[in-house]
């Protein structure tokens, strides 16, 4: 695929071709180590196992493209056009927030220059920013029921701190105020002291 | 409900309802789920006390009430799609792991996709009606992800025409598999096949491991419970071990490689068949660490809105922590990433199907993608959502160390996804295996297909800086 004339930070088509970009040159740069091995005269297994290490990477690389390619083919599905914008925020978070976890990976192959990466660094905060109005509904938009979130603290209603209580109330220990073991091990302990 | 969520819920810029039907493939899938999970709630026989407070005697006992009593619901309410089946089994456990899984997700699917019509006639109605319990046993205590190491034999004794199973050293013995211990009277065990004095690899067979109505293990099986691990408090993972046990040669599953009654055998077309069912378990693993991810989330984010801490601007009242960027940069992206394994999980397990259509019409060209893509995929999901739980519970702070928050369970009964169905780091080299072979060709002058054709453009690729 010829290679972005620019990086339009703002379009996950975009940042596919990136992530394409650095799945392919990984990849390449995994199996040029693979043959230096050979070339060594190496066996085969063991030049694999001395380049497993690249092989890991470019595999991971090859997966963070192919989620970031499908990511970006479902927001085309969206229908309506204000959950499109929620969930392409969404996308391009993903995208550009791999790519600043991983720029040495962008910036070696030259794929992405220093001032691409750190527009990218930037785009990242304000997208936080875009996302926090709308981060519960998100959440709420998974529709797990509390009985299937089994949490406290994630209680669709938010009474977190008087439900906490009411919880720790039922912990077995506290079925008597007084624990047997203090008339067992404690008193006679007090009384021998 | 509280002020602060009731402000966020008013505020939002979108509505939900479309998103959770998104999220669930249509609106009616969303009506039908909660349809499913309202019959658990309000059902008095599922209400219980909360499990946290048991021990896991009583945790597994628990289970296994639920797990008969969902099995009769499931009849009564006529529940049959694998869908709705598994939505039913979650809501009634909570999203926990539960002594049926391997049976309902392993069992029965490859007694589908490896067995002969004869043998589906055989045992796929005794499973489907429960009087056979069954699950998968693969891992052994000395090999797991390295499954042409397993050491359990399967050799055919043509005078008898049956196979004698056999555990030859103690990491032989069968380990992990989840409802072996205690629950299961059947197995499917992977074992390597002898025959006519040659070993031809792994197969899987059917072996009854336990006194149907007794339920007393049978003679020459050694079963039971491995113990308290991490998590997985309701499921009995056991051990097995087999000695010198026969059955018949009709329990060999022979969709795709056959033993004739004097011994010969016959090839499969592709030896990845029998590795379909890790392909289907690996598509769901990504769909799992979507869903642990986004539990995770919503505990962390609905928390990070109601909780009030310190101060942003001198004299201010405390802030939402949810406020704080530190807060949304450790959360947000956390979120994204749960959309996103979503969204790959969905397309892996149609895939899976279209792809298992194909090879049921002798076409298995896409299936070596397919068996390397959920490799690298479940490695890839898992281990993003496997620390993103672990930041989502630090980010709740002390309360969320606390077994109140649910995000412990979420962590424990997750994190053996890294591990299971082919250790992670195993799982990506198994992709970079597809990944240099297709290099090669591309290398070679032949153009490759599927998720892998970018590579076509390597020769032509000339990387250089571009402007903004």
């Amino acid at each position: 695929a010829a290679r972005p004339a620019t990086l339009h930070i703002n379009n996950p088509a975009s940042l596919v071709e990136t992530y394409k970009l650095r799945a392919s040159r990984l990849v390449e740069f995994a199996a040029k180590n693979l043959q230096a091995e050979l070339n060594r005269r190496r066996s085969k297994e063991d030049a694999w196992n001395r380049t497993s290490v690249d092989l890991v990477r470019a595999s991971e690389a090859h997966c963070h493209y192919v989620v970031v390619k499908l990511f970006t083919a479902k927001i085309s599905e969206i229908g309506d056009p204000a959950t499109r914008a929620v969930v392409n925020n969404l996308c391009l978070l993903f995208a550009l927030h791999g790519i600043s976890k991983h720029s040495g990976d962008f910036l070696q192959g030259g794929i992405l220059t220093d001032a691409q990466i750190t527009q990218v660094n930037q785009r990242v905060k304000e997208l936080l920013a875009l996302i926090r109005p709308n981060a519960v509904a998100l959440v709420d938009s998974f529709d797990f029921s509390d009985l299937f979130l089994g949490s406290v603290l994630g209680r669709y209603d938010g009474n977190i701190y008087e439900n906490m209580f009411e919880w720790s109330k039922k912990s077995p220990l506290n079925k008597t105020q007084v624990h047997k073991s203090f008339h067992k091990h404690l008193k006679p302990m007090q009384a021998k002291l | 409900m509280n002020l602060d969520l009731r402000k966020e819920r008013e505020t939002a810029s979108f509505n939900t309802e479309f998103l959770t039907n998104i999220l669930d493939g249509g609106a009616d899938r969303t009506r039908r789920r909660r349809e499913l999970e309202a019959l658990v709630l309000n059902d008095p026989d599922f209400k219980h006390e909360d499990v946290n407070f048991l021990s896991r005697s009583e945790r597994y006992e628990l289970a296994i009430k639920k797990s008969a009593l969902m099995v009769m619901k499931l009849r009564e309410f006529g529940i049959a799609d694998p869908d709705e089946i598994y939505w039913f089994k979650s809501f009634v456990h909570h999203g926990r792991p539960e002594p049926l899984d391997l049976h309902l997700g392993m069992f029965l699917p490859t007694l589908l996709t490896q067995a002969t019509q004869e043998q589906q006639d055989r045992f796929f109605m005794p499973a489907w009606n429960l009087e056979i319990i069954g699950t998968y046993a693969q891992t052994e205590m000395g090999h797991g992800t390295h499954l042409r190491g397993l050491e359990t034999t399967a050799t055919y004794d043509p005078a008898t025409q049956e196979f004698i199973l056999n555990s030859p050293t103690v990491t032989s013995i069968k380990w992990w598999p989840g409802g072996l211990g205690k629950t299961s009277n059947h197995a499917i065990v992977l074992a390597q096949l002898h025959t006519q004095g040659q070993n031809h690899g792994l197969h899987a067979f059917i072996v009854p491991i336990r006194q149907l109505g007794t339920h007393e293990p049978l003679p020459g099986i050694t079963v039971g419970d491995i113990g308290p691990k991490f998590g997985y408090d309701e499921m009995d993972n056991g051990y097995l071990k087999m000695d010198n046990f026969r059955i018949p040669r009709e329990n060999m599953l022979m969709k795709f490689a056959k033993v004739e009654p004097d011994g010969t055998y016959v090839k499969p077309l592709s030896d990845k068949l029998t590795y379909g069912t890790m392909v289907f378990i690996r598509s769901i693993i990504v769909g799992d660490s979507a869903r642990s991810l986004a539990r995770a989330c919503t505990i962390a984010i609905r928390y990070s809105a109601v909780r009030h801490q310190s101060e942003l601007k001198p004299g201010e009242p405390e802030p939402q922590i949810l406020d704080y960027q530190t807060q949304q940069y450790k959360l947000f992206p956390l979120l994204a990433a749960a959309y996103a394994f979503h969204f790959v999980g969905a397309y892996m397990k149609d895939t899976y199907r279209r792809i298992t259509a194909d090879i049921n019409d002798g076409d298995l060209r896409e299936m070596p993608e397919l068996h390397a893509l959920s490799a690298g995929l479940k490695a890839f999901s898992s281990w993003i959502a496997n620390a993103g739980i672990e930041e989502c519970r630090m980010a709740c702070g002390g309360h969320g160390y606390s077994r109140c928050s649910g995000l412990p369970d979420i962590y424990v009964n997750f994190t053996p996804s890294c591990t299971y169905e082919g250790e992670n780091t195993v799982m990506m080299l198994q992709t970079a295996r597809f990944l240099i072979k297709s290099y090669t060709q591309v290398s070679s002058g032949q153009l490759v297909s599927g998720m892998m054709s970018y590579l076509n453009d390597l020769p032509g690729q000339r990387i250089q800086p571009q402007q903004v």
